[in-house]
C-alpha cells in the first residue's frame, strides 16, 4: 500500500509523504481563495479554478515558501543607523519546469505594534544578491537595490512585488543568492531615543517573518477554453 | 408494456454510491490543512445488456453489449464515473510551505456503463 500512496503522492506533485516540522499559519488572502472554491464546489461551479479572482491573475497554484534565510550580524554594520539586517532565501525548486509563473509577492510581517510610539521613522531597503557568498565575510554584498522606503507605524505585513526577480531566478536557478533586507533608523538619534531603539530592533529581530506568495499557471491543468474570457 | 424490474434487482444496477475519504484514516492529516475530508463517492453496479441504454451509457458501451452478445468473451461494460469533479487541497509540504491547487477528477458525480 505505501506504494500505492507514493504514486498517488506523485500525482499531487509531491515526492513523499510530508512531514512538516511546525503547523504554519495559512494566510487569510489563502484561506478565502480556498472557501471560495469550496463553495463554488458545492455549487458545482468548477469553472474559473485557473483564474484567482482576489488576486486579479491566472493561476491555479498558489504556494507560500517560508523564508529559509538567516539575519547578519556584522561587526562593522554598513551604515550606523542600521537597525537589522537579513539575508532571505526562498527555494523555487518545488515549481516544476511546466508552470508559469504569474505572481510572486513578498510580503514581510513585521510585527503589528514594533514601531508603536517609536520616535524616529524606519527605513526598508531590500537588495538582490548577486554576488556568492565567499570567505569569512559575514554579510553578503547587497547588489541591485531593488526597495527603499519608509516604515511608519504601527505596522503589520508590507508586500512587494518580486514577480521579474523571481522569473529571474527560475531561469538561473544558481543566481538565486536571495535578498539582503536591512533595516534602518532615518534621522539623528540623541541618547534616549537610542536606548528605546535598541529595543525596538531586538523585538523586530524576534517578529519579524518573511514570505513569498508565489502563483503558478499549469496550462496542462488550465486548458485555453476554461480560463476566463478577459 | 414496461414490467417492472425487481426491487433487488435495481440495487444491483450501476450508481453512484457514498464514499467519504477521511485524512485521519490515512494519515494525511499530519499535512494536509483542509479539507479535512471529501464525499468522493464510486460507481458500483452491474450493466446488463437489456438496460445498455438506460444507465447512461456510452456509444461504446452499446457496441460491447452487442459484441458480447455475439461473442461471451467480450466483456461485459463496466460501471464507471461518468461525471467527475475536481477539489481544492491546502497542505503544508516537507519544508513547510503552505500549498494550494485543485485537483481534477477527485469527486464521482456520475456513474454510467462505459
Amino acid at each position: 500500500s505505501q506504494f500505492q500512496e507514493s504514486v498517488f503522492l506523485q500525482f499531487l506533485g509531491l515526492d513523499k509523504v510530508p512531514s512538516p516540522q511546525t503547523v504554519q499559519p495559512v494566510p487569510s488572502i489563502l484561506k478565502k481563495i480556498f472557501q471560495d472554491r469550496e463553495a463554488a464546489a458545492t455549487t458545482g461551479d468548477s469553472h474559473g479554478l485557473c483564474y484567482i479572482k482576489d488576486l486579479g491573475i491566472q493561476g491555479n497554484i498558489l504556494r507560500l515558501l517560508l523564508d529559509q534565510g538567516r539575519f547578519l550580524y556584522p561587526k562593522k554594520p554598513s551604515q550606523a543607523s542600521s537597525c537589522l539586517q537579513k539575508l532571505l532565501y526562498f527555494n523555487l525548486s518545488s515549481i516544476t519546469d511546466k508552470e508559469e509563473l504569474t505572481m510572486a509577492q513578498l510580503g514581510l510581517d513585521l510585527g503589528p505594534t514594533t514601531y508603536y510610539k517609536l520616535g524616529p521613522e524606519l527605513e526598508l531597503a531590500l537588495s538582490l544578491v548577486e554576488e556568492p557568498h565567499v570567505g569569512d565575510w559575514p554579510v553578503p554584498l547587497p547588489g541591485k537595490m531593488l526597495v527603499l522606503q519608509s516604515v511608519p507605524w504601527p505596522q503589520g505585513v508590507v508586500h512587494f512585488n518580486l514577480l521579474r526577480v523571481a522569473k529571474g531566478w527560475r531561469n538561473n536557478p544558481w543566481k538565486n543568492l536571495g535578498l539582503l533586507l536591512e533595516i534602518l533608523v532615518k534621522g539623528n538619534r540623541d541618547v534616549g531615543v537610542n536606548f528605546q531603539l535598541q529595543d525596538t530592533c531586538a523585538r523586530l529581530r524576534r517578529s519579524l517573518r518573511a514570505s513569498l506568495l508565489v502563483v503558478t499557471l499549469h496550462p496542462e491543468q488550465c486548458h485555453p477554453s476554461s480560463r476566463k474570457r478577459r | 408494456e414496461a414490467v417492472p424490474a425487481p426491487q433487488a434487482f435495481c440495487r444491483n444496477l450501476c450508481h453512484r454510491h457514498q464514499l467519504f475519504i477521511n485524512f485521519r484514516d490515512l494519515g494525511w492529516h499530519k499535512w494536509i490543512i483542509a479539507p479535512k475530508g471529501f464525499m468522493a463517492n464510486y460507481c458500483h453496479g452491474e450493466c446488463p445488456f437489456s438496460l445498455t441504454t438506460s444507465l447512461n451509457s456510452s456509444n461504446y458501451a452499446f457496441m460491447q453489449a452487442l459484441m458480447r452478445a455475439v461473442d461471451p468473451e467480450v466483456p461485459q461494460a463496466a460501471c464507471i464515473p461518468t461525471k467527475l469533479s475536481p477539489i481544492s487541497m491546502l497542505y503544508q509540504d516537507n519544508d513547510d510551505n503552505v500549498i494550494l491547487r485543485h485537483y481534477e477528477d477527485m469527486v464521482v458525480d456520475e456513474c454510467g456503463c462505459g
